[in-house]
């Protein structure tokens, strides 16, 4: 189903973010808006990693994925507890 | 935990440790299923003031109050976007969207790595005592990652990021997934993090033992924990009709069965199903079972839910067999029923008496706590084995502690089978795995951290690795429950945790940031594969020979190849004084000639502590060797009073 979303963790390159943007949030934002007008970020992430995860469509993410700044947009994983 | 602290000699050495003052400095953050705060495992009796460097915060939501955390749980938040976008919005009925446990997991594995001592804690009167974290002054802060459904990565990383900026010092994951690289991995990613902000982190090494290449949470930054046994035991014996008696394991507490001996029967013989013999769920014909004990065969569902179903058949008990997968590892469980599990030596015994006698009979007999269990530690069957699948030079997993039948604060929403039809209600349950081995080891490391402010996470991994035990007091190596024969360092690493020695491990080998982003060179991490990673621009150097077996580790893992490469191999090490001013000499075991090791210098003398010695531990193939053949060996350090350890794992690939 070429419209299912799932979600993914994204990857961003902090030293690539264009100067027009203040926060490193306003740049996650813009990235995902210019693949999906629909997705929504999950998260935005300041410590772990520099970037943020959002559910996306397979080809949202591909195309995420060659644009600048953009590190790894890899799907998500299911851990369990031992 | 009513008997680890005497089991790892805290109790008696509670002199060597810091204060409750300086152990109030530390704060440790658990990614498990959240927390159940009126346990008294979290009271917060003679604590002082929260660390001033805290930020975190005590999030309220379902069933969860922010009032509820206290100066012992001081954060307690929760972590639901990535599991709700996955499975939909959260059935609030059935879990709470708060910090609050519905399953125990969390509760259990908080309050074992810092829970407050409370008097007469047992689980329903099996292992009483007084149990306590390991850390039983410092403070606690939950993050709850895991639900119904699993844990998500998303929400992963995001607690990872909440608990790095809320200065906690010690983080505890008893969670895994598969084996991925680094760079995919999330736990590995948000550890990366951690670890460069002074973070220690410990992981369960994983349950998928006793198979080879079995271990999770295997970056070299991440302190991987095995499991092994205490010394207690709750025996259940197995009387036969025939006279004789075999020993399991139980924790039942409930109607005892009749004095006489019952009728018994096999699954396989009492069900409608090919795999009858593992006592599924709607497999049994009740009218084969009603009024009998039902001998199960472990595997494939979980253990008490066997117990669940043969008594919704009408059994009245149950004999629960392990296979070969799991040896001779009792792991007991609160059974809703009578029921004892006995090790597969014993299921073997029993189910050639099931099949020769016409009429068997049984009954089971339980006998409560046993302490003292001799030997001890073992090795538990379930634990995840190396060699390492990911990186084969890096030696996992690092070590291991107690992780089987361990009591711990149990949440009140869920009884200790966390069976639904269970209605029980305990404040303490006694569970097993590698979940509950990590955080024995993050609360031990939490009271090195008191001890060692200034120490770094790798020094503080170091000291609980170079001065933990592979041996019994008789030079044995430790056993294994699978096998019942020596296990080796594939299985326990450097071996079990002595946090007393710990204290005081004379030399430590120590990693900074810079020595991890070598390793990743060494593996030849594209820029932007380090990037995901370490959230920096960094470029290896073209001219710079990277190598795994340079990264500072405190064990070796050496690989040949079975096939033709070199026979030689050459390990660089550094060793830092954080003792007296001393003269190190070195010493080499090794269980087969087919590798010679020597090194170089064999004597370090330090005039100064974080005095820094290099050395290189070369190791030569003598013969070739086929294809998985391990050779095991040890490295010691010694300057006569510290013993600084390490254990040393060849293979050939």
């Amino acid at each position: 189903d070429e419209t299912k979303k799932t979600t993914y963790i994204v990857h961003m390159a902090k030293s690539e973010m264009p100067e027009e943007f203040e926060h490193p949030s306003h740049w996650y934002d813009s990235s995902l808006k210019s693949v999906s007008d629909s997705s929504e970020m999950l998260y935005a992430y300041n410590n772990a990693i520099h970037g943020f995860s959002a559910q996306l469509t397979a080809d949202e993410a591909k195309s995420l994925k060659n644009q600048p700044g953009i590190l790894a947009v890899l799907p998500e994983l299911k851990y369990e507890l031992h | 935990t009513t008997r680890t602290p005497e089991f790892l000699r805290l109790d008696k050495n509670a002199a060597l440790f810091p204060a409750s003052s300086a152990a109030g400095a530390v704060v440790i953050g658990v990614l498990d299923t959240g927390v159940w705060p009126e346990s008294k495992s979290f009271a917060d009796t003679g604590l002082g003031p929260v660390p001033s460097t805290w930020k975190g915060e005590c999030e309220s939501g379902t069933n969860f109050s922010s009032k509820l955390c206290n100066g012992k749980l001081i954060g307690a938040r929760y972590f639901a976007n990535g599991y709700e976008a996955a499975l939909g919005p959260i059935d609030e009925s059935k879990e709470s969207k708060s910090p609050r446990d519905d399953d125990g997991h969390g509760t259990h594995t908080a309050s074992t790595v810092g829970g407050s001592a409370v008097e007469k804690a047992s689980m329903l009167g099996y292992a009483e005592g007084t149990a306590r974290g390991m850390a039983s002054f410092a403070r606690i802060a939950a993050y709850k990652v895991c639900w119904l459904g699993g844990c998500f990565s998303s929400d992963i990383l995001a607690a990872i990021d909440k608990a790095v900026e809320d200065n906690v010092n010690v983080l505890s994951m008893s969670l895994g997934g598969g084996m991925s690289d680094y760079n995919r991995d999330s736990v590995a990613i948000g550890a990366f993090a951690a670890m460069e902000k002074g973070i220690l982190i410990s992981c369960s090494a994983g349950n998928a033992g006793p198979s080879a290449f079995s271990l999770s949470n295997v970056a070299p930054w991440i302190t991987t924990v095995g499991a092994g046994t205490l010394d207690r035991d709750f025996p259940a014996y197995v009387s036969l009709g025939n006279g004789q008696n075999y020993s399991g394991v139980s924790l039942f507490r409930g109607a005892p069965l009749p004095g006489s001996l019952l009728p018994f029967v096999h699954a396989a013989n009492a069900s409608n199903s090919s795999s009858g013999n593992l006592c599924m769920m709607g497999t049994l014909i009740p009218e084969k079972v009603k009024g009998k004990i039902v001998l199960c065969d472990r595997g494939v569902n979980p253990r008490v839910q066997k117990g669940e179903n043969v008594k919704a058949a009408g059994g009245l008990g149950m004999v629960l067999a392990n296979t070969a997968a799991n040896g001779e590892e009792l792991v007991a469980d609160a059974h809703l029923l009578p029921a004892s599990t006995v090790g597969q030596k014993s299921g073997d015994a029993i189910k050639k008496y099931l099949f020769s006698d016409p009429n068997p009979t049984v009954t089971i007999f339980f006998e409560g706590t046993k302490l003292g269990i001799q030997p001890s530690p073992v090795v538990a069957a379930f634990s995840s084995r190396g060699p390492n699948s990911i990186t084969p030079g890096i030696l996992k997993p690092d070590l291991i502690a107690p992780g089987v039948n361990v009591l711990a604060g149990w949440s009140g929403g869920v009884g200790p089978t966390g069976l639904a039809d269970d209605t029980r209600r305990v404040e303490f349950n006694i569970i097993s795995g590698t979940s509950m081995s990590c955080p024995h080891v993050s609360g031990l490391a939490a009271l090195l951290k008191a001890a060692h402010p200034d120490w770094s996470p790798a020094a503080i991994r170091s000291a609980l690795m170079t001065t933990a035990y592979s041996t019994y007091p008789n030079g044995q190596n430790l056993q294994d429950l699978a096998t019942g024969k020596p296990s080796t360092p594939f299985d326990y690493g450097a071996g079990h945790v002595d946090p007393v020695a710990a204290l005081d491990p004379g030399l430590v080998y120590d990693l900074t940031v810079n020595d991890y982003l070598d390793f990743l060179c060494a593996l030849n991490y594209t820029p932007s594969e380090i990037s995901s990673v370490a959230r920096r621009s960094f470029t290896c150097d073209a001219k710079k020979k990277y190598s795994v077996t340079d990264l500072n580790y405190p064990s070796f893992a050496v690989s040949f190849d079975a096939v033709g490469g070199s026979n030689v191999i050459k390990h660089t090490r550094t060793l830092t004084n954080v003792g007296a001013p001393g003269t190190y000499k070195v010493s080499l075991s090794s269980d087969n000639p087919a590798v010679k090791i020597s090194v170089e210098p064999a004597t370090l003398s330090f005039t100064q502590t974080n005095e820094k010695k290099p050395f290189v531990v070369t190791f030569t193939a003598v013969s070739t060797m086929p294809s998985n053949t391990n050779v095991f060996g040890h490295l010691e350090w010694s300057d006569g009073k510290h013993v600084v350890g390490s254990p040393i794992g060849v293979s050939w690939t």
